[in-house]
């Protein structure tokens, strides 16, 4: 152990195993934490080759491998609680992320909560045994936050009870996807409907993009991956482009809206149903952001105990550069912010739980507020979190800028916060027009 | 806003909206405006953060108001407000944080954690102040003179956490396969295994590269 380190630590005012206590939420959490973290460095299934050192398609490989890994060794313990599951998948994964991330992040949920009875029997068991791996297919090529300007088509052809769906024009090709490009071979694709002449607006369809058993593209699919990225190497961001693609009408998520035989449309009870994903998502991205920020504080904070630079008296040792009144002025500030967001993070997730219960019962008072404050949150400790890794890894100095500090990793993976999942300054704004309304 | 304007009662965060409409929240010359503030309060500085939010909400509302006397539509009157209406959203949130940060400390029953973590909330607080002290001086919450003195509490607060820094990110537990960092090693042993992992890249594979053969070998001859 290196002795400035071991000096750093006695001298500590505090038992730091309380305060993990706190920051997990209790001793029992911290317990079973390690627990399921061991599982996961024990296991020599999860050895792997330093990903820094790998080309794009081995590193992508690599993450599939460990993908289907999790899946096996998930069930063999039967860990099925989603703090747990995302305990094991973090410490798998490290700083990285994970190829088949939005079939658990957004496939599996949609199918939970938008499939009617029929629907649910017949694709759960196919999703839940990944004979369907899935994505979520939303933004196209020209268009992101602003739902109201998707272009894909889905139109009702009563006479075949199928819907035809079309990417119309360039812009309006599906991009970006997680595991669309290699990896899926179903999507849940956001169209506007089309049934007896009138758009009904967005709407939720299952379409095959490729044959369940030799994973080629099927008719009218033209999908792949959008290429090389600042970040996210581990995943097969894609592409998808439908021509003319005929789906059965049972492939329409019908647990809201519907369509009948006939063509005739019927809405859903309250649009309000789709803020719940956006409001859940938002929240545990406020905990990522306490997440990037601790561990890069970890790094800066711990190397800035260990390194020795330059003099305060002349003459005398060179100092911890942690002595250094500006060093602790870039560091400190953004390990208390560090604390401040974990707090948040935590306060989101008990309070999304808790509206969320209220919304089962049918009160949607708090919603508008929840929505907001999600948002507002959201945008402010991405961008927060966003500018201070970059403070993390400056004042590292040039080993802040070697793949090894993991730094340039923490914020490549990170940074995409700031515009997915709603770009921040829309954001902002949406939390300004509860602000300015109230 | 505008419901508190017309006096209905707000619920929720945003209720502090009904009270600065009770003490009209104006910006106001700085002398005129005597504020206390003890810096070293968090609920004083908790109350000093709302009262910007509320200063920058009302602010961009008027602003909403004035392109509508312009005659611009409702959304152009909100475009042509949109950088202060990020700003009172950004003031709000930043509230929001420096809030829940201070009722945290409510639920901390160690007397020495809780003395750092009271530290940490106050450097955030003050570093918050003080790097968005425009927007506090111009509202009429702080006073110059304050302003300085919370630059002089932060270099104190510094040196007081600088002890427990380590100690402190030490408390996040993240494991050395989690963190994947050589810089930040849990042993601390940063330059020995920062030299094995550089010999480990693949470039290294051979002592010699064979670009070496292929361009620089021939260069040389053509010279």
């Amino acid at each position: 152990m290196n002795p400035d380190i071991v000096k750093e630590r006695n001298n500590a005012t505090f038992d730091v195993e309380k305060l993990t206590y706190i920051l997990d939420g209790g001793p029992e959490k911290t317990i079973r934490r390690r627990e399921i973290e061991s599982l996961v460095f024990n296991d020599p299934d999860f050895k792997e080759k330093d990903p820094n050192f790998l080309s794009r398609s081995e590193r992508y490989d690599q993450a599939v491998r460990k993908s289907a890994q999790m899946i096996l060794k998930l069930r063999e313990y039967g860990i099925a609680d989603p703090d747990e599951i995302q305990q094991y998948k973090t410490m798998a994964k490290g700083n990285l992320h994970e190829a088949m991330g939005l079939h658990f992040a957004m496939f599996l949920p949609t199918l939970y909560s938008q499939c009617d009875p029929q629907q649910s029997r017949k694709w759960l068991p196919l999703a839940e045994s990944f004979q369907v791996v899935g994505t979520y297919a939303q933004t196209e090529l020209g268009h992101g936050t602003h739902l109201r300007g998707l272009e894909t088509t889905a139109t009702f052809d009563p006479a075949t009870q199928e819907f035809v769906l079309n990417s119309p024009t360039i812009s309006s090709i599906k991009w970006w996807p997680g595991g669309l490009g290699k990896t899926s071979n179903h999507a849940i694709v956001l169209a506007q409907l089309y049934t007896l002449g009138k758009c009904h607006g967005l709407h939720a369809f299952i379409v095959p993009v490729r044959d369940m058993s030799t994973h080629e593209p099927l008719p009218g699919i033209v999908v792949g991956d959008i290429g090389p990225k600042f970040g996210f190497s581990e995943v097969d961001n894609g592409f998808l482009k439908l021509e003319n693609v005929r789906i059965p009408r049972e492939n329409m998520l019908m647990k809201y809206a519907k369509v009948d035989p006939d063509g005739t449309y019927m809405k859903p009870p309250s649009a309000k149903l789709t803020y719940g994903t956006m409001v859940f998502i938002r929240s545990m991205i406020v905990g990522e952001s306490a997440r990037a920020l601790a561990k890069s504080c970890t790094i800066a904070i711990r190397y800035s105990a260990v390194r020795h630079q330059s003099e305060i008296r002349q003459g005398e040792p060179e100092p911890q550069i942690i002595d250094y009144q500006t060093q602790q002025y870039k560091l400190l500030p953004l390990l208390a912010m560090a604390y401040a967001f974990t707090f948040v993070g935590q306060y989101m997730k008990q309070t999304y739980l808790r509206i969320t219960g209220d919304i089962n019962q049918g009160d949607f008072s708090e919603l508008p507020e929840l929505h907001a404050l999600s948002a507002g949150l959201k945008a402010f400790t991405t961008w927060e979190a966003n500018n201070a890794i970059e403070v993390c890894r400056m004042s590292c100095g040039g080993h802040g800028y070697s793949r090894s500090s993991a730094l340039p990793d923490i914020y490549v993976e990170f940074t995409p916060t700031c515009t997915y999942e709603g770009e921040n300054t829309v954001m902002m704004l949406q939390t300004a027009r509860y602000l300015v309304k109230s | 806003y505008r419901q508190a304007k017309a006096g209905q009662q707000l619920s929720g965060i945003v209720s502090y909206l009904n009270e600065t409409q009770d003490r009209r929240v104006q910006p106001q010359p700085v002398a005129a405006r005597p504020t206390v503030v003890d810096i070293n309060d968090l609920s004083s500085l908790v109350e000093v953060y709302k009262l910007r939010a509320a200063t920058l909400v009302e602010m961009a509302a008027k602003n909403i108001q004035q392109e509508l006397q312009r005659r611009k539509s409702q959304e152009d009157a909100w475009n042509n407000s949109c950088i202060d209406l990020v700003r009172a959203s950004d003031a709000h949130c930043h509230y929001v944080v420096v809030k829940l940060f201070t009722d945290k400390l409510g639920e901390i029953g160690d007397t020495a954690i809780h003395s750092v973590l009271s530290n940490l909330a106050l450097l955030y607080a003050l570093h918050g102040i003080t790097k968005n002290s425009g927007d506090f001086l111009m509202a009429g919450l702080l006073s110059v003179p304050q302003v300085l003195q919370m630059s002089l509490r932060i270099k104190e607060l510094l040196s007081q956490l600088r002890l427990n820094a380590v100690a402190l990110v030490d408390a996040f537990d993240i494991h050395d396969k989690k963190l994947n960092s050589v810089l930040g090693r849990y042993d601390g042993n940063v330059y020995e295994h920062m030299f094995e992992w550089a010999r480990s890249s693949p470039l290294n594979t051979e002592e010699v590269h064979e670009s070496f053969h292929k361009y620089l070998k021939p260069l040389r001859s053509k010279l």
